[in-house]
């Protein structure tokens, strides 16, 4: 579903230079669900950043459904990461002015699609958000913020879902009700999931977890339980 | 060293009304490692910030120290705050101007206090900020701008310290790092430490942890092991 190739991310700051990914390749087959792990400034929320062509690397390819992200203009990058690509940031990035439901329905508006409005309320109602959807982000817990976030990600059944710690602030039944509707967008329609955790127990819900330290991808585990 | 009475904070939300806090009376004695759990949106963060003075009650009473918090003028609350109190928010809420360093050093530069530079410096190798001082908060990864606001809250040796989910976005050993410091503040300093978390082994640092469901003090469990 997606693949990175010699990926090399560098930052200046200041007189330093940071090297973030440090020649990366790595496969995320389609139809999987892939877990990343990895000491707290690895490189994995860089990593997941170039692979939704949010971020552009410093060298080497980036893959996604087998186009180079980087042959496309600014339009079809645009329309990849809205109509392919489902993504849950570590810092959600909800707009502050709009409604949970608002957040949660913004992808599928600014593309002009349909959703499934069946399966929005399934998600709606899975991650218990049914009775705050009219609460702007500032009126949630931050675990509310963080289910509004995986909501508006998976709100449009997208091919691909890059979700960043997506179950950092919540608790393990919250927890486990995220993770099981990525599992089941993964069992029911064939999508691919990558996800990056600091947590074992979400790890395991995983096909594969693999594993990054400064900035290299250092180790690989099949099929991981807990 | 804080102590809750019958607090209630409630939340208009247009045409609903929110209970966060239904009359909970809680105390958090001097000088122990309370922890805080609960499911999301039972009312912990707003617990938190009811007793650190950072928002005020519908109805009851808080006390820090023996001082009843409503008796005190804005700007002895805010000498309150800056002087004995350190937080730890869930969303960091750092400066994005300031580098990580300034961010760390802010409250005791605000309370005109001279901090004791050996124990930053101890704060800031422990937690391994060393290398990024002169990061600003977005060059910083999700764990290491968590790492700046324990630091932060820290850094003045604060008589109380309110820690919201501070380990969340951190992989075991950095959180190992956090939680031993927090439990360095207590056992060398006689500091108050209560901590919300969602994680049972960070929750077994404690010497007592108390469950919030609902907006409702529902349990309780002495010498945590996890
Ligand atoms: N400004 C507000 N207006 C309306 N409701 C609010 C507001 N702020 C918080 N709430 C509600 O109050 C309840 C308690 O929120 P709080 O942030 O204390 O939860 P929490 O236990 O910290 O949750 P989490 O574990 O997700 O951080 C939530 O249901 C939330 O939706
Ligand atoms: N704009 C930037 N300028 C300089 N360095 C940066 C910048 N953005 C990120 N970094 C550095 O790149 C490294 C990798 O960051 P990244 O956010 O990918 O880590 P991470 O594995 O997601 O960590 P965490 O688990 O804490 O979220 C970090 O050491 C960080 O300090
Ligand atoms: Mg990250
Ligand atoms: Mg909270």
């Amino acid at each position: 579903a997606a693949r990175a190739v010699d990926l090399v991310k560098t930052y200046a700051a200041g007189a330093a230079r940071v090297v973030a990914l440090d020649s990366v390749s790595i496969a995320f087959p389609a139809g999987r669900f892939t877990a990343v792990m990895g000491p707290s400034g690895s490189g994995k929320s860089t990593l997941l950043h170039c692979m939704a062509a949010l971020d552009a690397p410093t060298s080497g390819q980036v893959f996604v459904g087998g186009t180079d992200v980087s042959t496309l203009d600014e339009r079809q990058r645009t329309w990849l990461r809205r109509d392919r690509i489902g993504f849950v940031f570590q810092a959600f990035n909800l707009v502050p002015t709009l409604t949970a439901e608002e957040n949660i329905m913004l992808p599928a508006r600014l593309a002009r699609r349909d959703p499934d409005r069946r399966w929005v309320d399934r998600v709606i109602k899975t991650v218990g958000l049914r009775d705050r959807l009219h609460h702007r982000p500032a009126q949630l817990s931050g675990g509310q913020q963080q289910r509004v976030a995986v909501a508006r990600a998976l709100a449009g059944r997208p091919e691909i879902v890059f979700a960043d710690e997506p179950t950092g602030n919540l608790d393990s039944r919250s927890g486990a009700e995220v993770l099981g509707l990525l599992r089941a967008g993964v069992t029911e329609d064939g999508a691919s999931v990558v996800m990056v955790t600091h947590d074992p127990t979400a790890a395991a819900y995983a096909d594969r977890v693999m594993f990054l330290a400064d900035g290299r991808l250092v180790d690989e585990l099949s099929d991981p339980t807990a």
